[in-house]
């Protein structure tokens, strides 16, 4: 899993 | 985006909008749970986090930053100018029960160990609950006015959109978040109640209110 996880949803 | 997502989006700034305009045209905030709004902007606080860090989109950044201001903006309404209209005797839901819990699950089951990551799980899993002192007040009380009905509609139906924009996104783009989908769930299914009462009784104009 990437340590940052980027979310893209509100 | 995909239309989901999009009304989504719009359904839920319709009503955070609904209930702000509310409080401010009545000048009153009868009947609104001070502790739901507190908790609604706990969550926009952890899960918006990233305004500063990451630019994803205009639409992105303009609407955590609404988001946001109005959160703020009703909770201030509530405990600050309208405060001699909150119902605290109405809206005594133990709200410990619900973040003590969540902390422990965000640590817990999250999609990594990360300060940024755990906060936007912790965000997650207490939007799904954020909710249930409002319904838990209008329990109490046995009633709602009737825009706070529409708030709860459009609040409830843009987590329901959702649903359809994950599946949307699994289908075409293969993107699947599991910890979305399930606090998602859950969420939706606590205004399936309020959805009845909702489509039985405000829609053919009778008032909200439950049975005592």
């Amino acid at each position: 899993h990437a340590l940052t996880m980027s979310h893209d949803e509100l | 985006m995909n239309i989901f997502r999009l009304t989504g989006d719009l359904s839920h700034l319709a009503a955070i909008i609904i209930l702000l305009l509310k409080i401010w045209k009545t000048r009153s905030c009868a009947g609104i749970s001070g502790k739901s709004q507190i908790l609604f902007a706990l969550v926009f606080t952890t899960r918006y986090l990233d305004l500063f860090s990451s630019f994803i989109s205009l639409y992105n950044t303009v609407m955590k930053v609404i988001y946001i201001m109005c959160a703020y903006a009703t909770v201030y309404l509530i405990y600050g100018k309208f405060k001699a209209t909150y119902d605290g005797n109405h809206d005594t839901f133990r709200v410990e029960f619900l973040l003590i819990p969540v902390v422990l699950l965000a640590v817990l089951i999250n999609h990594a160990f990360a300060p940024m990551e755990i906060l936007w799980t912790f965000s997650i899993y207490l939007e799904s609950v954020a909710i249930l002192p409002q319904l838990f007040m209008i329990s109490k009380t046995g009633e709602a006015e009737t825009i706070t009905t529409h708030y709860l509609f459009f609040l409830g139906l843009y987590r329901t959109l959702y649903l359809f924009n994950w599946i949307w996104r699994f289908y075409f783009e293969g993107f699947f978040d599991l910890i979305a989908v399930v606090a998602g769930l859950v969420q939706t299914i606590l205004y399936c109640d309020f959805f009845y009462l909702y489509i039985t009784k405000v829609l053919k104009g009778k008032k909200l209110s439950l049975p005592a």
